[in-house]
């Protein structure tokens, strides 16, 4: 049985923000984050990946009580970045699978994804570290998700 | 002082993987990481942001050794899927401020990226969770972002 997994979670309570052709020069993520740590936000998930052609996209989960607030600071601090455009999901359901050595264990984030993808189940953002791996997806898939992953890892 | 923070760390020996294009449908994932894991290569992070238009990027890191193994396995499974691009960075630095409740302290995420972002240091790719925040720099940047990390939480 899988001893190295220890826990699986729900979480249905965040929003999804978006930030995309956001110019890939230092300076920009920290600007970023400032303005939302300004508004007090707890900010969980960021996921940015390799950007192209000078442009990058950003990503973060806020408590979906925070995201209005959440947008009105990105909407100002993205203002003099002429292309970066803002879009957000207000629903999203958040698995983590949790852990420790999740790395070394190289079957775990197979068993994982196998799991979602057996569920039907659609992954729109991967976030992982030794310790929890976390997908985000369609809200309505949230539950069928948690319980595939239980399944999977008879947490 | 920074209690929250309890650790900088640089990890040099990472290479990265991108994906580009792959068809943002439920199995993917799975089919990419059971290939990886099959070839029993370590994945550290994983980071996937919102894909557009049926499409998604999807990239993760590999030890450096495992580089070329984790290659020939992408490109086999990757194949069927006509539009994939497979890149990848053979040198890279990841920068870690490890830690406990760092999305509840709302500072710590501003910080590290304005400790990034002050060194002139242009991040990657990002990847964060309550316990560690993670970017992804260019290796020859990874010494002089490591400095500027320590400074900045006194670490
Ligand atoms: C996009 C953003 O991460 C930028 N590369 C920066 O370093 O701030
Ligand atoms: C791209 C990949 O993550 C896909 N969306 C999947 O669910 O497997």
């Amino acid at each position: 049985e899988d001893i190295v997994v220890s826990e699986v979670q729900l979480d249905p309570d965040q929003a999804r923000v978006t930030i995309r052709n956001l110019p890939d020069v230092p300076g920009v993520a920290a600007h970023v984050f400032t303005a939302v740590a300004e508004g007090q936000i707890m900010v969980d998930m960021i996921v940015q990946d390799v950007g192209q052609g000078g442009l990058a996209n950003l990503s973060f989960t806020v408590p979906r009580s925070d995201l209005d607030q959440c947008l009105l600071l990105l909407r100002e601090v993205t203002e003099p970045w002429a292309g970066a455009e803002l879009s957000f999901e207000k629903q999203i359901a958040k698995l983590s699978v949790m852990g420790i050595g999740l790395r070394s264990h190289t079957g775990v984030g197979e068993k994982m994804f196998r799991a979602l993808a057996d569920a039907g189940v659609n992954v729109q953002l991967i976030n992982t570290s030794e310790i929890r791996m976390s997908a985000i997806v369609a809200p309505s898939d949230g539950q069928r998700a948690y319980d595939s992953l239980i399944r999977m890892f008879r947490a």
